[in-house]
């Protein structure tokens, strides 16, 4: 892996080849460890953990290179191209440390390197901040669809809070139910 | 001015144009507003309460709301697109999404046009209501252990449907227990002594008079499901066969019939054909995948705004929890991959248009790598989607429990597509021998194509080390 500086790791090329290289080398392992088990269907069940991990890492390469090939076509609007590489740069390199185990297995990076990809992945959260809410807004969720007091449009989120648990049907009346029967005994007692 | 409206002044982009690049297209945005709208200004639509209601009270409220939608979409003339938004934004797993979403799509997948012409006009206008049954009680991602029995009768020119096994009983299809009139039936195909392995037939379950199964026909819901609301909305049925007899027509036969005479005939259209439907409805669960972590990343990035905690200076309010990285680690990579799951819902519906080509000329050559590639981004997306929508109801700390957050149920209704279509682990270890096939492939000197091609990089990409 090329990458010297946090900086590197924000080029696509790069990116894509450290997911292309995690995902040959832990299928290429498989492989090899099958291979030499007594046989090819013991030797699957065998590694079946390790051959899960390689699956993944093949689709997760998939999605990486998928979100980097919309980048390439044209996308109008003010700033949106931006974000979306801030967004790309951010879901590949949130990958790159929440795997880290892969890459480092694989000998496809150093322990520094994946402290550069840490480091980048911070400045990236700095770069998204000031966008985060417009880019859930662009998602176009009506507050009907969200079905969330939290998630409101307006932020009222604490006045509704409020006002709706005042109207839960278990505050229909000042003295709840079964108080005749079960509360007032154990009071008297 | 409250703290999202401060948010919303410091966007360095036009949201509106990224809404185009969300929806795909201006008219998609336009649809989606004007549906949404519909849906949330009418009272029969109203979710609120569904926390709050039993179980059958939750079933029949369904039917109401799916009734109603059918109304709208007829007496309004709805278009498949618009209908298909109106359902969505009903948000509620129903009936509607298998006969829409399976049933249909298989006899389009899987039927004669003969086949086509008899039984999609029925199921269009809902004149029968259908659903897809495939799992059963002890046979779930393995098909091939399917138990249930279709043995062909030449004396009546029928199929005699039979459950053998309590473990062949049909479990989990969704709107099997109490709605549907019919159901694909994936059962195992004997004539002539001989088993033929598992095909899909179509069986009628239910009178179309009185809508009481019909004789043989043993069928019910399998009870109460995970979550308030969630797939409790919907009949997830079981069915038993005791020797129901059906026409030797209902037989899904693209891929191969059996003749008058009880004879086996393969039509020459490999079994590999089934996979192009797989691909569409692998392709749908990606969408959904990025449409309920969006919701999720959308509540949690809204209130984690809105939310402060510690953090004071003198005089000074306390920080708003989204500035803290801690919260941003856990947050915005769900935002990234909401969107990045988008990019590749739209690819999947590339390569399902350019399956369903190749497939109508005659090419079966990417249908391995494509069954591979689908069935491990459903798995991982699935699994991503599930384990996000449970992190963003944390990182809104203990409001994010309550039922008002909206996240409780949207985790519900999202949970069951970790095991729908096959277990999630059992999927990635069908990618895994594809990868493992490619490999053993390149000393032939084949060269993999498609999302595996950088395989045939390998030496280079090893050689790095």
């Amino acid at each position: 892996c090329p990458v010297t500086k946090e900086r590197d790791w924000i080029n696509l090329d790069t990116l894509q080849h450290a997911f292309e290289a995690r995902s040959a080398r832990l299928s290429v392992k498989c492989a090899t460890q099958i291979a030499a088990a007594s046989n090819q269907e013991a030797g699957f069940s065998e590694f079946s953990s390790e051959l899960v991990d390689a699956s993944r890492a093949h689709c997760e390469l998939i999605v990486v290179t998928r979100f980097m090939e919309a980048l390439k076509k044209e996308i109008p609007g003010r700033g949106v191209r931006e974000q979306l590489q801030i967004l790309c740069n951010i879901y590949a390199l949130s990958l790159v440390t929440a795997r880290a185990g892969d890459f480092l297995v694989t000998g496809y990076l150093s322990s520094e390197q994946l402290d550069l990809a840490k480091g980048q992945l911070r400045s990236l959260f700095r770069e998204l901040r000031p966008n985060a809410v417009a880019l859930v807004d662009s998602f176009n969720h009506s507050d009907y669809y969200l079905g969330s007091t939290l998630g409101r449009f307006d932020g009222n989120v604490y006045e509704n809070l409020y006002n709706d648990a005042l109207k839960d049907p278990m505050n229909a009346s000042p003295v709840t139910e079964g108080y005749e029967e079960y509360i007032r005994p154990v009071l008297k007692r | 001015m409250n703290s999202l409206a401060q948010e919303r002044k410091s966007a360095q982009f036009d949201v509106e144009a990224m809404k185009v690049v969300w929806e795909g297209s201006p008219e998609q945005v336009q649809l989606t507003q004007r549906i949404g709208q519909l849906v949330a200004s009418d009272p029969v639509f109203r979710k609120d309460n569904r926390v709050s209601q039993g179980r059958l009270e939750l079933f029949k409220n369904t039917l109401w709301k799916a009734a109603h939608a059918w109304s709208i979409i007829q007496s309004m003339h709805l278009t498949e697109a618009e209908a298909l938004k109106l359902r969505s934004f009903i948000d509620e797993p129903a009936y509607t999404d298998l006969h829409w979403g399976m049933f249909i799509p298989a006899i389009k997948g899987q039927g004669t046009d003969e086949q086509q012409q008899k039984w999609l006009p029925l199921a269009f206008k809902q004149t029968i209501i259908g659903c897809y049954a495939q799992t059963e009680l002890g046979h779930g991602s393995n098909v091939q252990g399917l138990e249930t029995t279709a043995t062909f009768d030449p004396s009546t020119d029928e199929f005699i449907v039979n459950t053998p096994t309590l473990t062949a009983t049909k479990w989990w299809p969704g709107g099997l227990g109490k709605v549907s009139t019919h159901a694909i039936v994936y059962a195992r195909l004997i004539t002539d002594g001989k088993d033929y392995g598992v095909h899909a037939f179509i069986v009628q379950i239910r009178s179309l008079e009185d809508h009481h199964p019909l004789p043989g026909v043993i069928v019910a819901d399998i009870g109460v499901k995970f979550g308030n609301g969630g797939y409790n909305t919907m009949d997830n049925g079981l069915l038993r066969f005791d020797s129901v007899r059906i026409p030797r027509d209902n037989l899904l036969m693209r891929v191969a019939s059996v003749t008058r005479d009880g004879k086996y005939v393969p039509s020459g259209v490999p079994r590999q054909l089934g996979y192009g439907a797989m691909v569409f409805v692998r392709k749908s669960i990606v969408m959904d995948a990025s449409t309920y972590l969006s919701r999720a990343v959308t509540i949690a990035v809204r209130y984690s705004a809105v939310r402060r905690q510690f953090g004071t200076e003198q005089g000074k309010p306390e920080t708003q929890v989204i500035d803290y990285m801690t919260q941003q680690s856990r947050l915005f990579p769900l935002l990234a991959t909401a969107y990045a799951y988008r990019f590749l819902g739209v690819w999947m519906s590339w390569l399902y248009s350019d399956v369903t080509s190749r497939l109508e000329r005659g090419d079966f050559s990417t249908l391995p790598e494509v069954h591979a590639c689908t069935s491990g981004l459903k798995s991982i997306t699935t699994s991503t989607t599930a384990d996000g929508i449970e992190e963003c109801r944390k990182l809104c700390g203990g409001h994010g429990y309550l039922c008002a957050s909206g996240l409780p149920e949207l985790y519900a209704a999202y949970v069951p597509a970790c095991t729908y279509e096959g277990d999630n682990v059992i999927l990635l270890l069908q990618v895994a021998r594809f990868l493992m096939k490619t490999l053993s492939l390149l000393g032939s000197g084949k060269k993999p194509s498609g999302t595996a091609a950088y395989l045939g990089n390998a030496a280079d990409l090893l050689a790095k080390n």
